[in-house]
């Protein structure tokens, strides 16, 4: 069966920001 | 893959598909950030916090050419295109609605691209100051922002001076829309 990550709008924008910068510092 | 959504995909399958547009979108409005001058001076946490705050509403605002009136669909950077109606039974009905509205608000202004891009930069660095330490940096970036875009504007009509103003009373707009669906739930597969 397939499970999700469920999360708001809000918190995959910072997810993805936050991870952007890590991956550039 | 497929243009508008079959009847042999499931809901689900849909709604997944819907959320994994979201983050191509995001990723480049990171790189846009960073080609604002002015935006890689602030400190890198300031950044990072306008981002979060603002990228919702610089996603709404760079969706809006992606909707289709006459048809009444919604294409996705991914190229994928979904009806209102579909997206409407996926329970994204209020947003949808909202930003319909707003897209033709802004649509009516017909703004070149370059106005368009310098007004995300000036809704970027609007965007809410919670959390922002150097305040002051960040309000000169606006201000500086806020006269090139009126510079722009003005003087390529110079016979139309509500066309600024109109443009400025986006901005609220923007923040009500975020207030109103920056909290509604997507959902990724965990395979």
């Amino acid at each position: 069966p397939k499970t999700h990550r469920v999360m708001t709008l809000a918190d995959h924008i910072s997810h993805i920001i936050t991870q952007d910068f890590a991956r550039n510092q | 893959s497929c243009p508008v959504a079959p009847a042999s995909r499931s809901s689900q399958e849909v709604w997944e598909s819907f959320s994994q547009c979201f983050t191509p979108a995001v990723k480049e409005v990171v790189e846009f950030a960073k080609s604002i001058p002015g935006f890689q001076t602030l400190s890198q946490h300031d950044q990072v916090m306008l981002l979060k705050s603002g990228t919702f509403q610089v996603l709404m605002v760079r969706f809006c050419s992606l909707f289709d009136p006459k048809e009444r669909t919604v294409t996705f950077l991914n190229g994928q295109t979904y009806s209102l109606a579909s997206l409407r039974a996926l329970g994204m009905g209020s947003l949808l609605d909202a930003m319909f509205e707003f897209s033709e608000k802004l649509g009516s202004l017909c703004l070149e691209p370059d106005e368009m891009a310098l007004f995300m930069a000036v809704v970027l660095v609007s965007a809410d100051r919670s959390g922002i330490v150097e305040v002051g940096a960040v309000e000169q970036l606006q201000e500086n922002l806020i006269k090139a875009l009126r510079s722009l504007i003005t003087s390529r009509r110079p016979d139309d001076s509500t066309l600024f103003p109109k443009l400025l009373l986006r901005l609220p707009d923007l923040r009500t829309l975020n207030n109103q669906h920056s909290d509604k739930l997507l959902a990724f597969r965990i395979d």
